[in-house]
């Protein structure tokens, strides 16, 4: 399990 | 990081800039809508908990330490500062029509059921509707002072430039965020009617004024 988009836009 | 994304962010920041020298300059905050202001701090605040959590780049962390500190010394200058020229009897948007339905979305749509996770979903959806309170006011007074349209102007840029950064992402990561893209499409066409007047009245020279 993790994240599938990782949050790197603002 | 790509041109698209990174002239969307330096219009954000633009933006910001000018509403502090609209309100600074003019020694006033009419026109601008309060509640507006109080959604983009929690926005920010919601989102950018990560900021403690995982790091991006100094870029990143910079700027989001920009837009909370900056938000939040815009509703001081509306609150504290500047407080007479604040009118609430014009804003007068429901907020808890916009925040329920955001708390419901968050729930249903996000990336993992963790406090963060929703939350920042949650701020995702919120700041696709914040500007309501405001472009309710403009609808509203149906006039608008010149810089305070060249402030949405600038915000709706920051918006409208996330849409070819997201086609960019896609072809040449494979990136794709359909919760910050689907909320990001509502955001921008919020601003179409906006944009529709200023680029036909406000660039040539006219008043930013609805037609009654």
């Amino acid at each position: 399990e993790g994240n599938p988009v990782h949050h790197d836009e603002l | 990081m790509n041109i698209f994304r990174f002239f969307g962010d330096l219009s954000h920041l633009a933006s910001i800039f000018i509403l502090i020298h609209k309100i600074t300059t003019t020694r006033s905050c009419r026109g601008i809508s309060f509640k507006t202001q109080a959604l983009y701090v929690t926005v920010f605040v919601t989102r950018y908990l990560d900021l403690f959590t995982s790091y991006v780049s100094l870029y990143n962390t910079v700027m989001k330490i920009f837009f909370i500190a900056s938000s939040c010394y815009i509703l001081y200058l509306m609150r504290v500062r500047y407080r007479p020229t604040n009118d609430p009897s014009i804003d007068t948007f429901r907020l808890e029509y916009l925040v329920g339905p955001c708390v419901v979305l968050a729930l249903i749509f996000n990336y993992g059921y963790n406090p963060t996770e929703l939350l920042w979903s949650f701020s995702i959806f919120l700041e696709s509707v914040a500007i309501l309170p405001q472009l309710f006011m403009l609808q509203r007074t149906g006039e608008a002072e010149t810089i305070t349209t060249h402030y949405l102007a600038a915000l709706g840029a920051y918006r409208a430039l996330y849409i070819p950064n997201w086609i960019y992402r896609y072809f040449s990561e494979g990136y794709v965020d359909p919760i910050s893209v689907t909320a990001g499409l509502v955001q921008t066409g919020l601003y179409l009617d906006f944009f529709y007047v200023y680029f036909t009245k406000v660039l040539q020279g006219q008043k930013f004024e609805l037609p009654a």
